[in-house]
């Protein structure tokens, strides 16, 4: 209740003064986009990625992306999710790549498409045969294993795009995707960019929310 | 729908805009810079009762017929509000907790008109 000399705002024979109740507004505007956002509170940033990193991965998802998020069926709620890699434990031949999604995306998410985008910078005139290990977590006792796996031929340095199966779905419920860049030789990998500040590898996930099922009154 | 402005008391829509950088949003919101939170105030005679905008069910066109008839046998009148007609998504781009990056469209978050029921 806006204190109004109505019985409410939107009545017959409200009036209202904006900058005496600003500070009420103000809190009412938080609150709302917090609750459609189902969050609690706002985030509070521990990491945030660096502007070069998040300008190059909008970049790229703009050339791809479906043109607006609200061609679909109303009622479900739609995301899109960039997640950047942490470059994990690496051999000398293989890069582990590690993406940690929030928890409270997990539950009742349903993932409809998830491309991983990573750089790449070979010899001039070069064409690699890279292999893309997916792993996710076992169920039962966290450790590790491989779900499926991925032959790119990888003809030119730049942007490379994988599109992942339904592992996704998997890894997203787990809030946890490992993922594995075995070129197959030697000298490539010692070649390949990851992890500059424009050149972090992410995965970009289109989801949704499965919304509660919905009685429409006609 | 009318934009509020003036002295005019009439059913009309309130721009209101929250600057993140205000509130100290601005950090975990990229995009927008700011949240148009338009709302709709002001009166709602009967005469007007019914204008252009109202929402265009047939059921409200007969509740609002029957309200009007009414409300003509009392003497008071009114009992109209003044309510959106019109609204937009708010398209955000934010950082969640995990510093991931997530994009979406929040439906009817902002008022684009507002007209009396």
């Amino acid at each position: 209740n806006l204190k109004t000399d109505g019985p409410c705002p939107a009545c017959w024979g409200a009036t209202f003064d904006l900058e005496s109740q600003r500070e009420l507004l103000l809190d009412l505007a938080k609150k709302s986009i917090l609750d459609k956002l189902h969050l609690r509170q706002r985030p509070t940033l521990s990491q945030p990625v660096s502007r070069g990193a998040l300008k190059t991965a909008l970049q790229r998802l703009r050339g791809s992306r479906r043109e607006t998020l609200l061609d679909h069926d109303q009622r479900q709620e739609e995301y899109e999710i960039i997640s950047f890699a942490d470059t994990g434990l690496s051999g000398s031949n293989q890069t582990r790549l590690e993406f940690h999604f929030s928890g409270r995306m997990a539950a009742g998410v349903k993932v409809q498409q998830t491309r991983f985008m990573f750089f790449v910078q070979f010899p001039l005139n070069a064409t690699r045969t890279m292999n893309i290990r997916v792993l996710v977590l076992r169920p039962y006792d966290a450790n590790l294993t491989l779900t499926s796996q991925h032959v790119l031929q990888v003809d030119a340095s730049g942007w490379h795009q994988l599109l992942l199966g339904p592992e996704a779905q998997a890894a997203y419920s787990q809030g946890h995707l490992t993922l594995e860049l075995v070129p197959e030789s030697q000298a490539a990998h010692s070649s390949l960019i990851l992890g500059g500040l424009s050149h972090r590898p992410f995965v970009a996930a289109q989801v949704r929310v499965e919304g509660k099922h919905r009685v429409h009154r006609r | 729908g009318i934009d509020c402005q003036g002295v005019s008391r009439m059913c009309c829509r309130q721009e209101f805009f929250v600057d993140f950088r205000e509130i100290g949003w601005q950090d975990w919101i990229i995009q927008p810079e700011g949240y148009a939170m338009n709302f709709c105030t002001g009166q709602c005679p009967l005469h007007v009762a019914g204008m252009p905008g109202i929402s265009s069910s047939f059921h409200t066109a007969v509740l609002n017929l029957l309200k009007a008839n009414a409300a003509a046998g009392t003497a008071a009148g009114g009992g109209s509000c003044c309510v959106p007609t019109s609204r937009r998504p708010l398209s955000l781009l934010y950082y969640d907790r995990d510093s991931n990056i997530v994009k979406t469209d929040i439906p009817d978050m902002v008022v684009e008109a507002c007209g009396c029921s």
